[in-house]
C-alpha cells in the first residue's frame, strides 16, 4: 500500500523520507562517536528555504476563503520552523563539539521534523484542492436535484445551459485527480463512476424532454416518464456521490473504505 | 555520515524548494 496517497506528493516527499530513515539507522549502528563534519552551510540553506516556505504559506492563508486550510495551515507552517530551529542549534553544537550526542539528537528530530511537517503542509493543501472538486460536485447534486420540476422545454434548455459547465467541470478535475492517485482502487472507482456519469448524463436529458413532450401533448404517460426522470437523477445523483466519497479518502482511510 | 548529513540536508531543501512551488503553482 503505498504511503502518501498522491503520486505529487510521494515525489515530493519519498525521497526525503528513504534519506532520513537511512540516516536514522546509520546513526543507531555509528554510536562510536565518530566526529560530525561541520553543518553550517546546508543547514543555513534549509533555514532561507524554510522562511521562504513560510512566507509563501503565510501568503496563501492570507488569501484563501478556505476556513479549514487556514486553520490547519499555520500549525504545519510552524513545526516546519520548529524543526529549521532544531538543525541551526544542532548545527552550532556541532560548531563547538564535532562528537556531541545532543546535536546528533536535534539533526535527527529536525530533520524528521521538517519531513512531518512538510507532509502536513501538502496534505492540508492538497485536502483543500479535494474540497474545491467537492464543491463542484456538490454543484452538479443541486441542478441534478431540480431535475425534477423541470417541465417546459425552455427550463430545459436553461438546465442544459447551467449543468454541462459544470458537470465539463466537474469531469474534468476528477479525471486529473483520478490521475493523480497513488491508491489504484481509488483510482478506478473514480473512472468507473465518471464513466457512468458521462453515459447517464444525455439519457437524463433525454428522458426530461421526453417527460415534457408528454406534458404537452396531454400528460398520459406522465407518470412513467417522471418515474424513469427521476431514476436516472438519482443514478447518477449516487455516482456523483460515490465520487465525493472516494475523493475525500486518503490511503489512511484504507481499513474504513472497503 | 559526512556525505549523508550534508546529501539529507541538501535533498530537504530541495523539498521544501518543491513543496513552496506546489503551493505558488495551486495557488495561482
Amino acid at each position: 500500500m503505498p504511503v502518501f496517497h498522491t503520486k505529487t506528493i510521494e515525489s515530493i516527499l519519498e525521497p526525503v523520507a528513504n534519506q532520513v530513515s537511512r540516516l536514522v539507522i546509520l546513526h543507531e549502528e555509528a554510536e562510536d562517536g565518530n566526529a560530525m563534519p561541520d553543518l553550517s552551510r546546508p543547514v543555513q540553506g534549509v533555514s532561507i528555504a524554510v522562511a521562504n516556505l513560510v512566507k509563501v504559506g503565510r501568503e496563501t492563508i492570507n488569501s484563501s476563503d478556505d476556513a479549514i486550510l487556514k486553520q490547519d495551515m499555520p500549525v504545519s507552517l510552524m513545526r516546519v520552523e520548529n524543526a529549521s530551529q532544531l538543525l541551526e542549534e544542532a548545527s552550532s553544537l556541532l560548531r563547538a563539539d564535532p562528537y556531541s550526542g545532543p546535536a546528533r539528537k536535534k539533526l535527527i528530530e529536525g530533520s524528521r521534523g521538517i519531513l512531518q511537517g512538510t507532509s502536513q503542509l501538502l496534505l492540508c493543501f492538497d485536502e483543500s484542492e479535494v474540497r474545491k472538486i467537492v464543491r463542484e460536485c456538490k454543484r452538479v447534486l443541486d441542478y441534478l436535484a431540480v431535475s425534477e420540476v423541470i417541465d417546459t422545454m425552455e427550463d430545459l434548455v436553461q438546465f442544459l445551459k447551467d449543468l454541462s459547465p459544470c458537470l465539463s467541470k466537474v469531469s474534468r478535475e476528477v479525471s486529473n485527480r483520478e490521475k493523480e492517485l497513488t491508491h489504484q482502487v481509488h483510482s478506478e472507482t473514480l473512472v468507473r463512476c465518471l464513466e457512468q456519469v458521462k453515459i447517464l448524463a444525455p439519457i437524463l436529458i433525454c428522458s426530461m424532454k421526453v417527460y415534457i413532450h408528454i406534458i404537452e401533448q396531454g400528460g398520459k404517460g406522465s407518470d412513467e416518464a417522471a418515474e424513469n426522470r427521476n431514476y436516472l437523477a438519482t443514478r447518477m445523483t449516487d455516482e456523483i456521490q460515490e465520487i465525493i466519497r472516494v475523493l475525500q479518502l486518503t490511503t489512511y482511510d484504507e481499513d474504513t473504505s472497503e | 555520515l559526512r556525505v549523508g548529513w550534508e546529501q539529507l540536508l541538501t535533498s530537504i531543501n530541495r523539498n521544501i524548494n518543491e513543496v513552496e512551488n506546489q503551493i505558488l503553482t495551486r495557488d495561482s
